[in-house]
């Protein structure tokens, strides 16, 4: 059920 | 040098035990002012655990220099299973280590074990999480969110969250049929911890992958409250404090297809 978000796409890699 | 001393070595080995199955491999971030903090992101990228130990953590806590320790938090845990829960535990490094030296004392007997942990090369890049605006936060019980997670992970793979002013409901749907939870806020003065708080601006409505919350909720040993903070269409923050600093874990949400 549904597809699992990644946290890339949310947080700046620094 | 880093010389920390926590007062029981149950409280290391319970944020261990809390993160260990989401992430191998870790940097301790040792400074005089922060503690020791640690950012780790699960190898799936879905779960980021940030750590903050402040030196209140520890009954004594010096750190003449900036150093990263880094761990392999399996073998980590070895060690820690080697001391009794209210043994004085002590985390000592050199300068430029290549090994940590944890002591344990115990409290009664003269008995001291001495274990020596080499140190390794990690290599991780860092996210930076902007403090964000959000839709809800909720303060419950860790241990009724930790049952919720453990009960209906056996019925589905996700869980819905569900939050309006007057209730958060959780949900799960699964092949056998499904189930929902709700819990309206309420203020219990005798046991302030086990109140239950919402604070919301905007509905949300998101769900998450029940496996992380699972891995979670293991964290509820450390705390007797969660809170959870929400935000339509971006990662969840579920947060437990510790005597002085916090386990926060970051949790991508599932999307509908």
């Amino acid at each position: 059920s549904g597809t699992q978000g990644r946290l890339d796409g949310f947080f700046k890699v620094s | 040098m880093l010389e920390g001393k926590f007062d029981q070595a149950s409280l290391l080995k319970k944020i261990i035990d809390s993160i260990r199955d989401s992430v191998k491999l870790c940097n301790f971030n040792c400074s005089q002012n922060d503690g020791i903090t640690v950012q780790a992101i699960d190898d799936s990228r879905v779960l980021l655990i940030a750590l903050k130990m402040d030196p209140g953590c520890f009954q004594e806590f010096r750190c003449d220099r900036d150093m990263v320790l880094g761990l392999d938090l399996e073998s980590l845990g070895k060690i820690l299973k080697q001391g009794n829960n209210e043994d004085y535990l002590t985390l000592i490094a050199e300068d430029n280590p290549d090994s940590l030296l944890i002591v344990f004392e115990d409290k009664k007997k003269d008995r001291i074990s001495e274990f020596s942990l080499k140190l390794m090369d990690i290599d991780s890049d860092v996210l930076t999480i902007d403090d964000m605006d959000n839709d809800c936060s909720i303060t419950m019980p860790s241990a009724d969110f930790s049952k919720i997670a453990r009960d209906f992970k056996t019925m589905s793979e996700s869980l819905q969250i569900i939050v309006t002013k007057e209730s958060v409901k959780f949900k799960a749907e699964g092949q056998i049929g499904s189930g929902s939870v709700i819990f309206k806020p309420h203020t219990d003065l005798d046991n302030p911890d086990e109140s239950i708080k919402i604070d919301m601006n905007q509905p949300v409505n998101l769900t998450f992958g029940a496996k992380y919350l699972n891995d979670i909720v293991k964290a509820s040993t450390l705390s007797s409250t969660i809170t959870i903070k929400l935000t339509d269409k971006a990662p969840a923050l579920f947060e437990f404090k510790l005597p002085s600093g916090y386990l926060r874990y970051y949790l991508a949400p599932k999307f509908e297809d």
